[in-house]
């Protein structure tokens, strides 16, 4: 899976 | 995910766990600020409003709904429950207007989705609860000045809420190596290292009196 930019991040 | 993303979080919840502890332990609020804790209370309901939008884990989710139920519930205690409110000390967390942390964040978060061409609310407000992340902690570190001789659990709170920045910037660097599609965002990056370097000096002074077993005691 990508990310996108940290954005998943807590 | 990764071990260090993974770690930080769980620090992170940690820390909030230990100051739950330390308000219920010693029933009052002195030398917690809650100052901080509403800006920390900013940061998540702005930067947390894509759980409406996107869903990332089921994990994902319930630590963003976990961080803002147990930072609302923090901030109830404080403000409207006995005994925490009346022996909390509104003089004491003086330092750092709300309005003057928020609105340099806007402003700053405005000007940088207009330069990168992000205009959606969520975008934005993503952006500045990175930068209010940032200034956060502050008013909490000049409570610690202020008292100067820091309460245990109260040190282990913020120690753990440094270990989760600290853990973090490990996490992108992980990231940045191992992850393909990995987009690095700057703003991320300066705002996470200033964050972190804003506990670097409690942190030296936290690991030296774990060492010798003395009381952690803050320098004039």
């Amino acid at each position: 899976a990508d990310a996108d930019e940290a954005k998943d991040e807590l | 995910m990764n071990i260090f993303r993974f770690a930080g979080d769980m620090s992170h919840v940690v820390s909030i766990l230990v100051l739950l502890l330390r308000l219920r332990s010693s029933k009052s609020a002195v030398g917690i600020s809650l100052k901080t804790q509403e800006l920390f209370l900013i940061v998540f309901v702005t930067r947390y409003l894509d759980l409406f939008t996107t869903f990332y884990s089921l994990y994902n989710s319930f630590m963003k709904v976990a961080y803002i139920a147990s930072t609302t519930y923090i901030i109830w205690m404080i403000r409207f429950q006995e005994p925490y409110k009346s022996k909390y000390d509104a003089s004491q967390d003086s330092f750092l207007h709300i309005k003057f942390a928020v609105a340099p964040c806007a402003g700053l978060a405005l000007f940088a989705c207009l330069v990168k061409g992000e205009l959606s609310p969520i975008d934005i407000l993503w952006t500045f609860s990175i930068f209010l992340e940032a200034l956060a902690i502050v008013p909490q570190l000049f409570v610690l000045q202020r008292y100067r001789e820091v309460e245990n659990l109260t040190g282990h709170y913020v120690f753990f809420l440094g270990a989760y920045r600290g853990l973090y910037i490990l996490n992108w660097v992980y990231r940045s190596y191992y992850e393909q599609f990995y987009r690095h965002n700057w703003l991320v990056y300066v705002s996470g290292a200033v964050q972190t370097a804003l506990y670097v000096d409690f942190f030296y002074y936290y690991v030296v009196s774990k060492y010798y077993g003395g009381k952690l005691t803050l320098p004039t």
